[in-house]
């Protein structure tokens, strides 16, 4: 199956009930 | 025979080894490290709506476990990510840049499977190299299938060490064991070189 | 040589000592077990505004490790407390009052660092006793070395067991094996007799 099918928002994240962590600024200490 | 010298060597290394999560290697998609799930495209997070979370008496949502866990190193019974049907997709972006070399997936072993089989378990499977969040086909690293009946833990190296290095993994899941509803992922990790 | 059964004996001797908290020794600092950390006196949290927790895709805030992780037992990479620079203070309230015998500072194994080295790991330091939380310098129970090239977990024991016991102790971090910006802590933990 192709992961191409783009067919929901690449933004999954956006209306998802996690807390989602992102790394802005590099690796952490 | 060996010496009881000899024999505590090998016990110590062979703890050492297991003490330094399990493979010596470093994984580059562990997210306190510094690595972090980007999207998972179009597989959809398996809602069995149990386990429900109350304060006060008052019930207040249906957890289920996020795609994160998939980069945490807690791999007990239940604390995976479970999505829809048998083809899933997980992006990750590592905590640096690498040549990968090698994946690991990990799974519950059957003898702690509560249904006493890993049908869930993913089988076949591929990791791609992405050049950015949104590229549609980056290039294949490697398929491999996940083995029911192996170790717990499988580590999988790619035949070719890419010459790009990537900083962003799409690990695509293809078929599972058997689940007809579900396929969980308790641990993806991601091994190879930093570019210098 | 040795039986088979020597060999079993071996390994199940190592096994338990492995799951006995690697030491089989009580850690008075261990926060489950009633350990606190009180303060840091000047030392700074080294913050990378990196860790951007969101929810519903609104951003919420950036986190980073608190000092308490360093009486916690997760030393995966990256759950350590980082402070500025290479000198920090910690001071900690054990879960009881002991006469320390005995001091265990972890860091990750250098396998499993991203950048393949520890330079941000403590080099010198001490531990002192305190009387009272505020007590600017308090008895001297030993200067050590963690050694970069050692083992991951490092102990190191008193000098003179102390005719006092303390409750409350100060880890003063006095260098770090290179690291320009920051030092961080895995964890640390106090061994020792409880008074009677």
């Amino acid at each position: 199956p192709r992961s191409g099918d783009l067919c929901c928002p690449p933004t999954w994240l956006t209306w998802t009930p996690y807390l989602v962590l992102s790394y802005v600024n590099g690796p952490p200490p | 025979g060996i010496t009881e010298a000899q024999a505590r060597a090998i016990v110590n290394n062979a703890l050492k080894l297991y003490s330094q999560d399990k493979t010596g290697l470093v994984d580059f998609a562990l997210e306190s490290g510094g690595g972090s799930v980007l999207s998972t495209r179009c597989s959809e997070t398996y809602e069995t709506k149990t386990a429900l979370l109350s304060l006060f008496g008052v019930p207040l949502w249906y957890f289920s476990q996020s795609p994160r866990v998939v980069i945490q190193p807690d791999i007990h019974p239940g604390n995976c990510w479970a999505f829809r049907g048998a083809q899933g997709y997980l992006v990750v972006r590592l905590s640096m840049a690498v040549h990968p070399t090698a994946f690991t997936l990990e799974h519950i072993p059957k003898a702690l499977s509560p249904t006493g089989n890993i049908t869930s378990a993913p089988k076949d499977f591929a990791v791609y190299g992405l050049e950015s969040e949104y590229q549609e086909e980056g290039l294949l690293l490697g398929q491999f299938t996940y083995d029911q009946d192996g170790e717990s833990l499988q580590m999988f190296h790619v035949l070719k060490r890419p010459e790009r290095a990537f900083q962003i993994v799409e690990l695509r899941i293809l078929s599972n064991w058997g689940h007809p509803e579900y396929t969980c992922l308790y641990r993806f990790r991601v091994h190879g070189e930093p570019i210098k």
